[in-house]
């Protein structure tokens, strides 16, 4: 039997609102001690990383490890019909066959269930090893979402620079070229702060429309963690209370 | 000219 409570249903809404466009299908590993899942997008350009940790939510029960094969799709599907105030229990039983959701109002006025046809997937987990990145720019997300939408109207890449003082985001298109450069800085709006841990210097190029994609997840967290290193994807990291949310991205290379 | 790489060309 698995069974997780979360009081605040509104995580989970978004949460699934910022992979739907990206990942339709994916294996769901619930444990004793989170529930999670990896899974590419269907060009394997990119890849996403969800944890949520157990102890977060407000009951959790795991008897057994499982791996729930879900349509993303029809899971938001599901979910938009719970209120923002909404808590949400997940339920499941062993070897399940459905996942059930029950959706109840804040002074219990209302409650809905439905069952959610479980799919069997086939698992490609792949070694993300631990590393080192050659540099971390911490700053805010919805600068960082900014930023990106409307250089995506220049061109479809980024480039992206990070020296120890600053971070450059450059584009090269048909109507010219351009650059945003950010300094290092510890201002106390959240808005302009930017905390750079910089051991090498590193220039990337990425496709803005994976990063606008990835940037829904900005009403997950105020704050949005890159980490780069040269020739391997690009981290970008949404913390948040009850867990944490990653995408990566490969580079683009010149050709 | 920029060419895309893929996740599973670095993680496997």
């Amino acid at each position: 039997m698995f069974e997780a409570l979360l009081g605040n249903g509104l995580i989970l809404k978004k949460i699934i609102e910022s992979i739907k466009e990206l990942v339709t299908e994916v294996n769901f590993e619930v444990t004793s001690e989170a529930i999670s899942l990896q899974a590419m997008d269907a060009s394997h350009v990119a890849l996403v990383v969800l944890v949520l940790r157990a102890s977060e939510f407000e009951e959790y029960r795991c008897d057994r490890p499982q791996t729930l094969g879900v349509s993303i799709t029809n899971l938001a599907k599901l979910l938009k019909i719970a209120g923002n105030d909404d808590s949400i229990i997940l339920r499941a039983e062993d070897e399940a066959h459905v996942l059930t959701l029950v959706f109840t109002g804040k002074n219990n006025e209302k409650m809905c269930e439905f069952n959610l046809n479980l799919l069997t997937l086939d698992s490609e987990h792949l070694g993300i090893p631990e590393q080192e990145y050659s540099a971390e720019v911490t700053m805010s997300s919805s600068e960082f979402s900014r930023i990106c939408r409307e250089l995506t109207q220049v061109t479809d890449t980024l480039n992206l620079s990070v020296d120890k003082e600053s971070v450059k985001f450059a584009v090269s298109g048909d109507i010219g070229t351009g650059s945003i450069t950010m300094k290092a800085n510890n201002s106390d709006k959240s808005e302009e702060k930017l905390i750079l841990n910089v051991s090498d210097t590193v220039s990337m190029a990425f496709a803005l429309r994976y990063l606008n994609l990835f940037n829904k997840a900005s009403s997950l967290s105020d704050e949005v963690v890159l980490s780069l290193s040269p020739e391997v994807p690009v981290v970008l990291k949404f913390a948040f209370d009850l867990g944490e949310l990653k995408y990566f991205l490969a580079p683009k290379i010149a050709e | 000219f920029a060419v895309q790489l893929i996740i599973i060309d670095f993680y496997d």
